[in-house]
């Protein structure tokens, strides 16, 4: 089963079309292992960016470096999926 | 005993629990549902589809899908959700019961089984079809760009790695071809509603051109009212507008190939959130989630019983 310790959801919302040229790029970078979550849509809308943990500080420096600005939507995703699972174990015991 | 009195709407459940609520509410409304099953899966497992129907031969229907991407779990859970909607308030609720009198409702709460299970055993994150198509090195199509409408256009990739890729040809996926076999068998289809998730949006065609549909104006009204009926229960702000206007260009997208086969009220919803949680909104977002949407699709239900074409 494919865990998701350490993943992070990074948000970027492209303020001009460099920095959307820019992440729309990123898209292509398959080594990192990008999973968009949302994909470049235009200015001021939100990119999702799920990033593997390996991948998450080569990216921010990148992205850093850029000057592009982003924030952390989910800080840990394998923390929200062992809260779900959870959910569903508990639901089904009640059950 | 189990009963979809019981079921407990405000979690997540996985394959098994989802086509035993089925069994249960066809078991309990014997008169009002049924289940067909229209094909099967790249791993053989049955496609089924809910029919809500009063009577009649080939009345005109109106068709919802949930699941087609398979972790965009707040959806299959509201499926399951609107399954019984329909059967609490078939009596109750003047205007579905008017619907019903007139209309059929065919639902397909698990559209894409196989990512589905995947999502549940493997791989929260999964996307796509579990296919193997001979030249691709990675597994899986985008059921979201495999119909032909547009397809292989830019708006879908051709790297099978992707995910969006479109697939080796339109129709390539059997969750998607025995869709389409049922629309064209069916011939009396005349609104298809496709949900997803998430952004919020409520969205009509084209994704794969910029080319205005001719119905614009009338879906974009119907949009502008579902979400105004969305909106007035919990405040969710929904987005609407065509695909290529309102997120980005899709080609061989659902919507588009059920328009371009006449269906006039093709919509697709991307339900919550915007992006607090994502894919992985709680489960104590599910009822709150159903409740909205079915507001909106009451909305498009009434105006096609009010608009006959």
């Amino acid at each position: 089963t494919e865990t998701f310790i350490g993943h992070q959801v990074l948000r970027i919302v492209p303020t001009n079309d460099e920095e959307l040229q820019k992440v729309k790029e990123l898209q292509d970078l398959e080594e990192l292992q990008l999973d968009f979550w949302l994909a470049p849509r235009g200015l001021g809308h939100p990119v999702d960016i799920r990033v593997p943990f390996p991948s998450l500080q080569p990216l921010k420096a990148h992205l850093e470096s850029n000057g592009i600005s982003y924030s952390i939507m989910i800080e840990d995703v394998q923390t929200l999926v062992d809260h779900e699972k959870m959910e569903m174990l508990r639901s089904r015991r009640g059950l | 005993p189990l009963s979809t009195d019981t079921f407990n709407y405000a979690t997540y459940h996985n394959l098994d629990e989802i086509y035993t609520f089925m069994d249960l509410l066809v078991a309990e409304n014997p008169n009002l549902v049924s289940k067909l099953e229209i094909g099967r899966s790249t791993e053989n497992r049955p496609l089924y589809v809910l029919k809500f129907s009063k009577g009649g031969t080939n009345r005109p229907a109106i068709w919802i899908d949930t699941g087609i991407h398979s972790r965009e779990w707040v959806t299959q859970a509201s499926g399951v959700w609107f399954a019984k909607k329909i059967i609490q308030d078939q009596e109750n609720d003047e205007g579905l019961a008017s619907i019903l009198d007139k209309m059929d409702i065919f639902l397909e709460i698990v559209t894409n089984p196989d990512g589905f299970v995947f999502t549940q055993t493997q791989n929260r994150m999964w996307r796509k079809t579990r296919s193997k198509h001979s030249n691709s090195a990675c597994i899986g199509v985008d059921p979201n760009r495999n119909w032909d409408a547009g397809f292989g256009g830019s708006g879908a990739s051709g790297n099978p790695c992707s995910e969006t890729y479109h697939g080796p040809y339109p129709n390539s996926e059997p969750e998607v071809k025995s869709i389409v076999d049922f629309v064209k068998s069916h011939g009396n289809i005349k609104a298809f509603i496709s949900i997803h998730s998430y952004s919020q949006l409520l969205l009509y065609p084209y994704g794969y051109t910029s080319t205005p549909v001719p119905d614009q104006k009338e879906l974009h009204e119907i949009s502008e009212k579902a979400v105004a009926a969305l909106s007035s229960l919990y405040g969710t702000k929904y987005e609407y507008g065509s695909i290529i206007t309102t997120i980005y260009k899709a080609s061989g997208a659902t919507v588009d190939w059920t328009y371009n086969q006449g269906i006039k009220y093709s919509f697709t919803f991307e339900l919550r959130d915007t992006g607090f949680y994502g894919f992985l909104l709680p489960a104590k977002q599910i009822i709150p989630t159903a409740e909205e949407t079915w507001l909106a699709l009451k909305v498009i239900m009434q105006h096609m019983l009010d608009h006959p074409y």
